[in-house]
């Protein structure tokens, strides 16, 4: 009851080539859009519901007090959950789950506010990161969509995309800490991109 | 000082510093070394002509000719180094926007591609593709995968199972791509792999092409009733659409591409599903 006839509606959907293709009149490909995004919208709940119980330490997801999100719009860097101020005393943390049967190492990119961050693995120990500065392009297209899409009007944008690589078991998840450098034994202009433009 | 060499590991690009284009690829690993140049161009849509009123449409991939333009020759470039990525910023145009990231122990490239809106003030409807253009001898011959799962040869102008009369040069060598395409010569394939059904040609040896975004005046008449035209308004300020997508491009010595297409063709498929909360660290399992 909880999922099933929104995944039906997108199921059937995604399995029609008017779905993706433009072989539909305009105002049936909006309709198809709505559709798929409810679905989708479905899924990530039932994705972190799932998440939830995995991760919770006592395990009682039902009553856990771990909340997660996820960011669809990564794209045009559009992520409220990593561009929130990360606090002193919690961490912002990345679950990364991987569908594989194979144990893979990925690069991870999160749009970020902060240039001062840590990446840390769940052993505790750093984790080599990297800040690219957020293209103009991206930053206007973000403005330009979330608006359009969500009704939202955002004209600051993330200045950096935290970059850092996990490595996470087959069919397995693996969590990532990101707070706020203390500066002890880590230095942070190390991790800071270097731009050259060439004549 | 002519040349721009980017990228944290053994695998690098190099790209010219007067033109701002891709010249090679290299891998200090594997030893590959082959000159790349990479481009983007657009076909002009038919609308129909005296010998065939059939318009380029949704259905349809139909040229005004076949020589596509040519966006830009010369391109200004940015280059950001880091200890796990390098990228390579390329604005084409005004609406097509490009970046290069070469990862820290990654075998290929990744390339960002962000086109659009597609003006059509000039009422011609455009197809926009990505051609790669290598120095390899490939006897009118590149491979295209079939639904994901095998890939296929394809010959130009050519078909194993009928005696086929080419009538469109172009649009007749085009085949759909759901997971990637390849050339091979004596020596090396370069593959490039999607993260979305594409239509992709070799229309010359040793040249991959991918067209990435289309927006057209006509229709073709096959059912749909309107053009591929789609826009997106925020208040009044209606836009085309922008695409924005990311293939992969990897080159090997002959016979060793197959193991990338596939292991990175799932990686492409399957990401990392990525969820976030705020927490204390030792609040949750973490692993």
């Amino acid at each position: 009851g909880l999922f099933t006839s929104s995944l039906e509606d997108a199921m059937g959907i995604a399995q029609h080539h008017d779905a993706v293709s433009g072989t539909a009149k305009q105002h049936t490909t909006d309709d198809y859009t709505k559709r798929l995004a409810l679905g989708a919208s479905k899924v990530e709940k039932g994705v972190n519901t799932a998440l939830t119980c995995l991760t919770s330490s006592n395990g009682t997801c039902v009553s856990s007090a771990i909340k997660f999100s996820q960011c669809p719009l990564l794209n045009i860097s559009y992520c409220p959950s990593t561009e929130e101020a990360i606090s002193a005393t919690k961490h912002l943390v990345v679950v990364a789950y991987n569908p594989l049967g194979w144990e893979r190492s990925d690069f991870i990119r999160v749009p970020v506010n902060d240039q001062n961050l840590v990446v840390k693995s769940s052993d505790g120990n750093i984790v080599e990161s990297q800040l690219v500065e957020v293209d103009n392009v991206t930053s206007n297209l973000r403005k330009f969509y979330v608006k359009a899409y969500l009704g939202i009007t955002t004209d600051k944008a993330p200045k950096y995309w935290l970059i850092f690589q996990a490595s996470v078991p087959p069919m397995g998840w693996n969590s990532y800490f990101i707070s706020k450098s203390t500066g002890a034994g880590y230095n942070n202009t190390e991790n800071v991109s270097t731009v050259v433009s060439p004549s | 000082t002519s040349t721009i060499e980017v990228g944290p590991g053994p695998l690098k690009m190099s790209f010219s510093s007067a033109s701002g284009q891709l010249n090679r690829i290299f891998n200090s690993i594997s030893g590959v070394d082959l000159p790349v140049q990479q481009s983007f161009l657009w076909y002009r849509s038919s609308e129909g002509d005296a010998s065939d009123s059939q318009a380029s449409g949704a259905y349809i991939f139909r040229p005004d000719g076949n020589t596509p333009t040519t966006v830009s020759s010369s391109v200004p470039l940015k280059v950001t180094r880091g200890p796990l990525v390098d990228e390579v910023h390329q604005q084409f145009s005004s609406w097509i926007y490009q970046i290069t990231r070469l990862y820290k122990n990654k075998e290929h490239a990744e390339v960002e591609y962000t086109i659009g809106p597609i003006p059509v003030d000039d009422d011609v409807g455009k197809e926009v593709i990505t051609r790669l253009t290598a120095n390899m001898v490939t006897n009118s011959t590149f491979y295209t995968d079939s639904n994901g799962r095998d890939f296929l040869k394809r010959v130009r102008n050519y078909r194993e199972d009928w005696n086929l009369q080419v009538t469109q040069p172009v649009a007749g060598n085009y085949y759909p791509v759901n997971l990637g395409v390849y050339v091979a010569d004596g020596k090396y394939e370069l593959s490039v792999l999607v993260d979305r059904a594409v239509g992709a040609a070799s229309i010359q040896d040793g040249q991959l092409e991918i067209m990435l975004h289309r927006r057209l005046l006509k229709d073709d008449g096959r059912g749909v009733g309107e053009p591929l035209d789609e826009v997106v308004c925020v208040d009044q300020d209606c836009k085309g659409l922008t695409a924005r997508g990311t293939y992969y491009v990897n080159v090997e010595k002959l016979g060793n591409g197959a193991h990338w297409r596939r292991t990175c063709g799932q990686h492409v498929y399957s990401p990392f599903l990525l969820a976030f909360t705020h927490e204390d660290e030792t609040s949750s399992k973490s692993y």
